[in-house]
């Protein structure tokens, strides 16, 4: 069975996008067998990857609300070991049509079992919201990374956030976690990005030994440092690692790829 | 009668509340009586201002649903001629509750109009959405600042927020322009920046003489550089003139308000 996360921040803009692409290549050029599901009408994930949409192709759309639609049809090859279900802007009227049947937060997780098996990791990049679709990425998930920027904006909305997954873990996901804080587009000399994250840091030893979701959760090394070449990869269709494999980018995203390997697959 | 502006990207995270603050401060420090409304169910606007939320304040969420709300009840003085009128959480019920009603995009407009005499200028702190809210806020406004990052990703969805403009031109608000692109979050020495800024450039020059709501539509000058204190100022619950009038970020929010005082109120 395959490790699940979702990477869910209602806060636009943060970084989830670029986290879900580069992460998910940094795993597969490591080995792991990934797969990208885009959760997002806006379909940014996609671009992270050069890869032109068939008119045919089917999306999470149809994965969603199509009837007896095959998954392993949604799938695209993204590169070696990296596959990725694409998005499309349909997708803002799943929160409407889905909350109209029972048991709509497990639609995602029971159209994707099928094909589940085939991986070793299930990557969930959300929109920035906490709706439908959000959820059902929650239900599906093992666990959650937040990613969020050091600044103090990006403190409010966390309790919300965590509101959502307590939800979901008290009734549709009982094992779900949030493990980890995913400081994006950090700028290390920032004095105010240090209050803040120490704020993160102090919050987060609060919740050990609670028993809630977060209980345990870190903030993932090394935080992912501001760099212009994560922005400009998407406009050539490329991952970080096509790129600027040498960059600071790259170095941060493959660093947190390869502790989480040894956490989730020790050797 | 004032002029109004909303301040509108459904990208989330651009800087829309950052500039609806300074801007308004801006404003008001050159004279003008300044009212700011947060739309945004994420109330970021207020952290500017350092002002406490009685708990009875009414917000923006009673004077849309409300009955009877007194307009001027709603105003909280954030400095001298700048004052604004909250939101709350509840505000996010809004798109579901005002959807009832006919007539329900011009709800803002006219429970404003009571007060909007009182100032000269109107500034409206769009959510990162193209919903009810954005709408109520196209229709009551002159004219639309589009905040945005000069990213690669930044461009697509910009195709989304002119269809909707384009939709309330035609029907509600023909009198509505798409008058500035404002950069914020600007890195001048990257390249990639530049590119985009370019493209930016490119698409407003073929609008020229289209007779869209765009035509027109400038780069407002001087970009917004990326600067820290602008992220640290809302922990102090200052505005950037109060925390650090002599920084980059005062500098530019400042300049942009005096080219936009010689346009709408020339000597
Ligand atoms: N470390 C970084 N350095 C520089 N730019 C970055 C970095 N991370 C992300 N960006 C840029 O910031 C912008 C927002 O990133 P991204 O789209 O990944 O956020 P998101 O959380 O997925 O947004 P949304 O909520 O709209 O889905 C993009 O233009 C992206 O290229
Ligand atoms: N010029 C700048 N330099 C540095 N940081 C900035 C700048 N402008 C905005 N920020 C920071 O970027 C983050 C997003 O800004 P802001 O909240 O204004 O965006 P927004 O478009 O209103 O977001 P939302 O869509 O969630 O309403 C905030 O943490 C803010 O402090
Ligand atoms: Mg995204
Ligand atoms: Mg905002």
């Amino acid at each position: 069975l395959p490790k699940v996360v979702a990477l869910l921040n209602q806060k636009g803009g943060v970084g989830k996008t670029t986290s879900t692409a580069n992460l998910g290549a940094a795993f597969a050029r490591l080995g792991k067998r990934v797969l990208l599901i885009d959760l997002d009408p806006q379909s940014n994930l996609s671009m992270h990857f050069g890869v032109e949409a068939e008119p045919t192709q089917p999306s999470v759309y149809d994965l969603l609300v199509g009837d007896g639609i095959d998954a392993a049809s949604v799938i695209v090859k993204a590169r070696e070991g990296l596959d990725f279900m694409p998005a499309v802007t349909e997708l803002a009227l799943v929160e409407g049509e889905l909350a109209q049947q029972p048991d709509m937060q497990r639609t995602l997780e029971c159209a994707v079992a099928p094909v589940a098996g085939d991986y070793d990791l299930i990557l969930l990049d959300c929109p920035p919201s906490l709706g439908v679709l959000s959820v059902n990425a929650l239900t599906m998930a093992d666990e959650v990374f937040v990613p969020m920027l050091a600044h103090y904006l990006a403190l409010r909305g966390l309790e919300k956030l965590l509101e959502t997954v307590h939800m979901v873990s008290q009734g549709l996901n009982p094992r779900l976690r949030v493990t980890g804080v995913l400081l994006c587009q950090h700028e290390q000399q920032s004095l105010h990005g240090r209050a803040v994250v120490d704020e993160i840091a102090a919050q987060l030893a609060r919740y050990e030994g609670t028993g809630l979701p977060w209980d345990g959760c870190a903030i993932l090394q090394p935080p992912v440092r501001r760099n212009i070449k994560l922005a400009e990869a998407p406009s050539f269709g490329q991952t970080i690692f096509d790129y600027a494999p040498q960059c600071p980018g790259a170095g941060d995203y493959m660093q947190i790829a390869l502790h989480q390997v040894e956490r989730w697959w020790p050797s």
